[in-house]
């Protein structure tokens, strides 16, 4: 299996922020997600993502969690406020 | 099933809905015939009724948008987000809005616009995703060629509304549950080194490099083929996976499906017509002989020389000792038959003609 490029692995960070931001509410302070980060919210999150899927619950974006990310869904606006 | 937050629901059961604009992806009276369907499919399992209004506000409104649509809740062009839906309440509550930037079908192409509806809906009438993935508010798209409710559907509408006024109550499909100790098995085969199980309208899959057993529909492979399969073997010289329901098969090589597809079982095996259909089959990889097994008996077929073998059929009790008289599914594996009656299986050698080993028929999950 060949190594991700560099790019790839952005684009792959970009979309893990934007699909937790969308749909698991994660805040969005400008940044990308730090690598070698092994707590806080977006592993929280990711976390969240990954039971609720009955996916191995690491709270890292393997390429189990990204393939289930980039599949088509139900937008989030579920609840009116 | 999951509810909304703060369990949000209709007060009066009698519901209006308006389609304000429509699609050009597809003739009206086909939107209308989708959207008609996906309210009937919900109004089947409980006590709400709905009625398609023209003009003013309705509780449910539907259009279809794109972009920026001013509810906060921008779409994302192609792909990605393709509805979404309010919960119960005034104004924009119920509201579903549709992104017209998909391109919405009534087949099986991506959207099925009957199949996002039916799940938009859930949420107008007070459901969230739901964790099973078998059900209509899992919430990604996924279309198995026909559009239903699971019983986790039926279970999440009914907590809200209470039950149906039909006298008889309707049910769902479950999903299968890997590790239930009930679970049988409609075939199993080998796919390019893997075992594959079929149950209704789901494949499972347990692979050494995933510590889950995956579990979804067979249309995500394999588009084409019906639910409910019957049988199933892996020709593995010739690269080739066949599937049977009633006196059709199918072939595939991979994900692809074979020219020529579905044949007949009668004409292309020499199977008698008075075989309706098939139980299970397997195909011994060192001889190139396929058995296919029916009721009590069962017939060998040569795939090197296309023919049914003479002398057959004959019966299953003779030929393979303590298999009973009727088989579920059957694969080979390391040159062992493992045949799956009910919740058992049984680890038979073909060359002693002994069986080694009784095991549930979900062993392979490591539940």
């Amino acid at each position: 299996f060949p190594a991700a490029t560099s790019e790839t692995q952005e684009q792959d960070e970009e979309m893990v922020q934007k699909y937790l931001e969308n749909y698991y509410n994660l805040k969005s302070d400008g940044k990308q997600i730090e690598r070698r980060r092994n707590s806080g919210p977006v592993v929280e999150k990711l976390k969240q993502m990954q039971e609720f899927f009955g996916l191995e619950v690491t709270g890292k974006p393997d390429a189990e969690t990204l393939n289930k990310m980039k599949e088509p869904r139900c937008g989030v606006p579920d609840v009116a406020q | 099933f999951v509810l909304t937050p703060g369990n949000p629901q209709w007060k009066d059961t009698n519901l209006t809905y308006r389609i304000e604009n429509y699609t050009p992806d597809l003739p009206r009276a086909d939107v209308d015939h989708a959207i008609e369907n996906a309210f009937q499919l919900w109004s089947n399992v409980s006590p709400l009724t709905f009625t398609k209004v023209f003009e003013g506000q309705a509780d449910i409104m539907i259009s279809f948008v794109r972009g920026d649509h001013h509810d906060n809740s921008p779409f994302d062009g192609p792909g990605g987000n393709l509805a979404h839906a309010f919960q119960p309440g005034p104004g924009i509550g119920g509201d579903a809005h549709f992104d017209e930037d998909e391109r919405w079908t009534n087949n099986y192409l991506e959207y099925n616009l009957y199949r996002v509806a039916a799940h938009e809906l859930g949420h107008s009438l007070g459901l969230s995703h739901s964790t099973d993935i078998g059900a209509l508010m899992y919430p990604n798209y996924i279309f198995s060629g026909d559009v239903q409710l699971s019983q986790d559907d039926i279970s999440g509408i009914q907590a809200i509304y209470g039950p149906s006024p039909n006298p008889i109550q309707p049910t769902g499909p479950q999903t299968p549950q890997t590790c239930d100790n009930k679970l049988t098995f409609d075939a199993v085969t080998t796919i390019r080194g893997e075992v594959m199980f079929f149950k209704d309208r789901f494949y499972m899959r347990a692979n050494s490099f995933y510590p889950e057993v995956e579990l979804n529909f067979i249309s995500v492979f394999w588009p084409h083929l019906p639910n409910g399969l019957q049988a199933a073997y892996e020709v593995v010289d010739r690269d080739e996976i066949r599937f049977f329901k009633g006196n059709k098969y199918w072939a595939f090589q991979g994900m692809k499906m074979l020219h020529g597809y579905p044949k007949n079982i009668h004409r292309s095996f020499g199977i008698p017509t008075t075989v309706k259909s098939i139980d299970a089959a397997v195909s011994d990889e060192n001889t190139g002989k396929t058995y296919f097994f029916v009721a009590k008996k069962y017939w060998r077929y040569d795939e090197y020389k296309q023919s049914m073998d003479a002398g057959y059929p004959k019966m299953i009790a003779d030929d393979f000792p303590g298999i009973g008289n009727k088989v579920d599914a059957v694969f080979q594996k390391d040159g062992f038959f493992y045949f799956f009656l009910g919740t058992r299986q049984y680890k038979f050698d073909p060359k002693t003609k002994r069986i080694l080993s009784l095991q549930k028929a979900n062993s392979w999950f490591k539940c």
